[in-house]
C-alpha cells in the first residue's frame, strides 16, 4: 500500500482552490523556497491520519490550521483526503484504492470519512494500522527531528523495538 | 515473549548494521545497555565510521547522527508492511559526499517502497521520478509538478 | 524594577524588528502575551513575513523559524557587552535567498562584533575574513586555515 | 573583547598534538567534512568557558570529553585554552589579553587557570560575566538548535529579557 493521492483545501497555507498531489511508488521529492508550504504537506498527511495534537502539526490550536491569508480571509474549513492504492491488499477494504478523509470545522470539531462515506476515527485507525500506518509513526521524519532519533536513550529505543515485535 | 523480543532485536541490529554500511562502509549494531537483565533493559545504538572509535549515537556529530538515525529507520520498517516513508529535510546537516551516497541509497529503496522526500537540494532534486515545487503567493501556497530546470526558477 | 523591564523589552523589541527586517523585509515584534499582568506576563515572538498574516514565530516554517531565531539573537546581544557570536550550522534550513540575506547581515555586523560561523555552504565560505578546514584523518581532528578553492578538495 | 586564540589539546576529537586557531575580530568561517570535528571547536569554547555539563557538551560522562581513537588511543586529559583581546578593558584583568584554560583529567577532576595561574572556577566566571561571558549565553548557538529558539514559550523568552534588564 503507498499513497496515490493526496487532495488539500484550506489547510493551512493551503487556500480555497482544492489542491491535487498524484504521487508514484518511486522517488517523490518536493522542493521550493522556504516558507512556501512543503512542511504543510506532510502536516496535511498527518492530520488525514488522524493526527490529535495541534502541536505536533506545528500550530497552537486546531483552530489555526484553518487557512488564514490576506488575499482569502480566513476560511471556514480544512480538508484533506489521502488515496491509498490497495491492491495489494494491506488494508482490510474492498477495492483496488482507499480514501480516507478528514475535515475540520471552525468550532475544532473533526469529521471522518472512508471512501466518501462517514465513519469514525477509531474505524480509519482501526483499518490503517492493518498495514501499520499511524500518523505518529517513525516512517514520517518531520523537519528538524532525524538528529534527535539518533539521541533516543536507551528506554525509548526498546520500546521502539518492542512495538514491533 | 522475551524469544519475540530478542528475535526482533536481532533481525532490526542486522538491518541496521546493513543500511549503515551502504551509506558510511561503518559498521552498526544495536545491543542490550545490560545484558544480563534483557527483561528490562533498554536498548543502545553504536556506530563505528570507518577510521573510528565505535561510539554511541548521541555521541558522534550531527550529520553522523542524521545518517544512524536514517539507517535506523529504514531498518526498523523492513519489518513491518509500511509501505511509504516520508522524509522532510533529513539531509540538513549532510555534506556533499553523504548526501550523494544517501540519495543513492534511497533511489535504491524506492525500487520496493514508495519515499517522499523534502529538500532544498538540487541534488536529490535531480533523483526524484517525480519532482514538486511548492511555493507562496499572497499567502496561499501552490504546487506545480516540475523539472529540475524550471525549479531554478521558482527558488530564484 | 518593572520599569526596567519594561525598557528593556522595547529596546529588544525594536532591534528585533530590525533584525528581521534586514534580513526579510517583513516586520516583527515582541509583545506581552496579557498585556494586563505585566509583572508577570509571558512574552511573546510576533512575526510577519512579506505577504503573509503575522503570526507566532513557533507557527511559521522551518526556514522562516532559523531568520526569527537569528533576529532575535542579533537583537539581545546589543544590549550586552558580549561581543561574539558563535553559530553552528545556522542556515542548515535555509534556501539560497535566505542563505544569501543572512550572510549579507552577518558581514555587516562583524564590521562591530567577531563572528564564528560554523557552515557546509560554499555561499557562506566566500565571505569570510578567515576560512579555516577542519579535517579527521585516523579519527584525529586538525585544522587548516584555507581558502574556498582549497576547500573544495578538502570535502572532495 | 573579542577571542584572539583558541588552543585544544586531547579534547574529543582533537589528540595529543596542540592545535592553535588565530581568530580575528571580523567574520571566521569554519568549515569541512561530516564528522570533521568543527562542532567539537564550539565545544571546546563551551568548555573553557566553565560548562558544567557533559550533556551540553555531547558527551554521556566526562570521560568522553577526553581523546580516544585508534592512532592515540585513550589520552589521559584534556586542555583547552581561550585567549580575549581584552584592550577595550571589559574585563576587569590587567593587561591587552586574558587566557582562560581548563585542564581536564581522566578523574573527571578540571583545574582552571587565569593568565597561566591557577584559578577557582567562580574566579573564572565572575570575570567574564563582566563582559557577559557564560558557557550558556544564547550568543553561542549550537547546532540544531536555532529552530527551536524560534519556539521558545512565552515565560521562557520573559526569562531571556529579565536576565538582560
Ligand atoms: N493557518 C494558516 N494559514 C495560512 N498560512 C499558514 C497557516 N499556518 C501556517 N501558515 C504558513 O505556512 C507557511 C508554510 O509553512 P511550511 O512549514 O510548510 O513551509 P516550508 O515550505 O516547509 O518551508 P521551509 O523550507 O522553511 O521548511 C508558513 O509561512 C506559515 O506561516
Ligand atoms: N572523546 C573523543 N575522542 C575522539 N573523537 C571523538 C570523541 N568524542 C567525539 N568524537 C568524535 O568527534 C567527531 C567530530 O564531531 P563533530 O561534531 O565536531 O563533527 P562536525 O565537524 O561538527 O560534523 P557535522 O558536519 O556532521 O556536524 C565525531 O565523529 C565523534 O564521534
Ligand atoms: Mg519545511
Ligand atoms: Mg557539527
Amino acid at each position: 500500500v503507498y499513497i496515490k493521492r493526496i487532495t488539500i483545501q484550506g489547510f493551512k497555507s493551503f487556500g480555497s482552490k482544492r489542491v491535487v498531489i498524484k504521487l508514484g511508488p518511486g522517488l517523490t521529492v518536493i522542493t521550493g523556497p522556504n516558507g512556501g508550504g512543503k512542511s504543510t504537506v506532510v502536516d496535511a498527511i498527518k492530520f488525514a491520519l488522524g493526527e490529535l495534537s495541534a502541536h505536533s502539526l506545528r500550530a497552537g490550536r486546531f483552530s489555526e490550521l484553518i487557512h488564514e491569508s490576506p488575499a482569502e480571509g480566513r476560511l471556514s474549513s480544512a480538508k484533506v483526503s489521502l488515496t491509498f492504492n490497495n491492491t495489494d491488499k494491506s488494508l482490510p477494504v474492498d477495492g483496488d484504492e482507499v480514501t480516507v478523509t478528514r475535515k475540520l470545522a471552525n468550532t475544532g470539531e473533526s469529521e471522518y470519512m472512508l471512501n466518501g462515506k462517514q465513519a469514525s476515527r477509531n474505524d480509519i485507525l482501526t483499518i490503517l494500522s492493518a498495514a501499520n500506518i499511524k500518523p505518529d509513526g517513525l516512517n514520517i521524519v518531520t523537519q528538524g527531528s532525524v538528529i534527535g532519533i539518533a539521541e533516543m536513550n536507551s528506554n525509548e529505543l526498546r520500546r521502539v523495538i518492542e512495538d514491533i515485535a | 515473549e522475551l524469544n519475540t523480543f530478542m528475535k526482533t532485536l536481532e533481525k532490526v541490529s542486522e538491518n541496521f548494521r546493513f543500511f549503515f554500511h551502504q551509506i558510511t562502509g561503518g559498521e552498526a549494531w544495536l545491543r542490550l545497555e545490560k545484558p544480563d537483565e534483557p527483561l528490562k533493559s533498554g536498548v543502545e545504538m553504536i556506530v563505528k565510521f570507518i577510521g573510528k572509535t565505535a561510539r554511541s549515537s548521541s555521541a558522534v556529530s550531527g550529520g553522523e547522527k542524521s545518517v544512524a538515525a536514517t539507517a535506523l529507520i529504514l531498518a526498523l520498517q523492513g519489518l513491518t508492511p509500511a509501505e511509504f516513508y516520508i522524509f522532510d529535510e533529513i539531509d540538513a546537516h549532510l555534506d556533499i559526499n553523504y548526501t550523494a551516497r544517501l540519495v543513492e541509497l534511497l533511489k535504491e529503496m524506492s525500487k520496493h517502497r514508495q519515499i517522499i522526500v523534502v529538500s532544498l537540494k538540487d541534488v536529490i532534486a535531480e533523483r526524484a521520478d517525480m519532482l514538486y515545487g511548492v511555493y507562496m503567493r499572497n499567502g496561499v501556497s501552490s504546487i506545480v509538478k516540475t523539472s529540475l530546470e524550471e525549479v531554478e526558477t521558482l527558488v530564484g
